[in-house]
C-alpha cells in the first residue's frame, strides 16, 4: 500500500458518501445517472467475485463489501425509495449504456491477463469501470446547472481514478516485475473522459460560479 | 500470502 493509493481509495469512499449525502439530505436523486449506478454496481460484483476466496487484508475486504453495498444501496434507492425514485430525470438519463456493458464484455473476452472466468471477469469490470461515467457525464450537460454535490461526486470519483495512476507509476520504479498494464491503460483512458469535466469544474471553482457543462 | 491473481488493489 502507498500514500497514492491510500489516498485513492479514500478519495473513491468520498466521492460515495457525498453521493449517499446528497440523495439523503435532499431525498432527491435530480442530476445523478441512474444508469451509471448501475454500471458501478455491476464493476464492483464483477471485480469483487474474489471476495471470499482471496484474503488480501482487513482493509481490502472491508472496502469491497463498502463499495458493493453502498453502490447497491444508491441502486435500489434511485429505483425503490418511493420518494427519491420521483426525481430521477429518466428522460435525460437516456445513454445506451448496455451497449458499454456488451463491448466491455468482448475486449474483456478478447484481452485479459488470463483466460479464466474470474481473470475475464476482473478484465471486464476493469473496461466497464473506465466507461461507466459517460452516463452521467451525458446527464450533467443535458441538466444544465449542476448541484453542488453532484458536481463534488463526479470531481472525486474522477480524481481517485488519477491518484491510482500515480499509485501504478510508484508501484512500477519500486517494485520489480510490476505490471498492470491493463488496469493503467484503462485508468488513463478513465481520466481522460473526466478532462473537460475538470476543466470546467476549475473554471466554476475559479471564477465562484455555478458549475455549467456546455450542451 | 498467495495470490491466485495477482489483484491486490481496489
Amino acid at each position: 500500500m502507498n500514500i497514492f493509493r491510500f489516498a485513492g481509495d479514500m478519495t473513491h469512499l468520498i466521492s460515495i458518501l457525498v453521493l449517499l449525502l446528497k440523495i439523503y439530505a435532499t431525498k432527491s436523486c435530480s442530476g445523478i445517472s441512474r444508469k451509471t449506478q448501475e454500471l458501478y454496481a455491476l464493476v464492483f460484483l464483477a471485480r469483487y467475485v474474489d471476495i471470499f476466496t482471496e484474503f488480501i487484508s482487513v482493509y481490502n475486504t472491508i472496502m469491497k463489501i463498502v463499495f458493493i453495498a453502498s453502490t447497491l444501496a444508491i441502486v435500489w434507492c434511485m429505483r425503490g425509495h418511493r420518494v427519491v425514485r420521483r426525481s430521477y430525470d429518466k428522460e435525460l438519463d437516456t445513454f445506451r449504456h448496455y451497449f458499454l456493458i456488451a463491448a466491455s464484455l468482448v475486449l474483456a473476452l478478447l484481452v485479459h491477463e488470463k483466460f479464466t472466468f474470474q481473470e475475464i471477469l476482473w478484465a471486464f469490470s476493469i473496461y466497464l469501470e473506465a466507461v461507466a461515467i459517460l452516463p452521467q457525464l451525458v446527464l450533467l450537460q443535458r441538466s444544465g446547472n449542476v448541484d453542488n454535490l453532484t458536481g463534488q461526486y463526479v470531481f472525486f470519483l474522477g480524481a481517485y481514478r488519477g491518484l491510482y495512476i500515480l499509485n501504478w507509476i510508484y508501484r512500477y520504479f519500486t517494485e520489480p516485475h510490476f505490471s498492470r498494464w491493463i488496469a493503467c491503460v484503462s485508468g488513463l483512458v478513465q481520466t481522460a473522459l473526466y478532462a473537460d469535466f475538470f476543466y470546467y469544474y476549475f473554471l466554476s471553482w475559479k471564477n465562484n460560479a455555478k458549475l455549467k457543462l456546455p450542451a | 500470502l498467495k495470490l491466485v491473481n495477482n489483484h491486490d488493489e481496489l
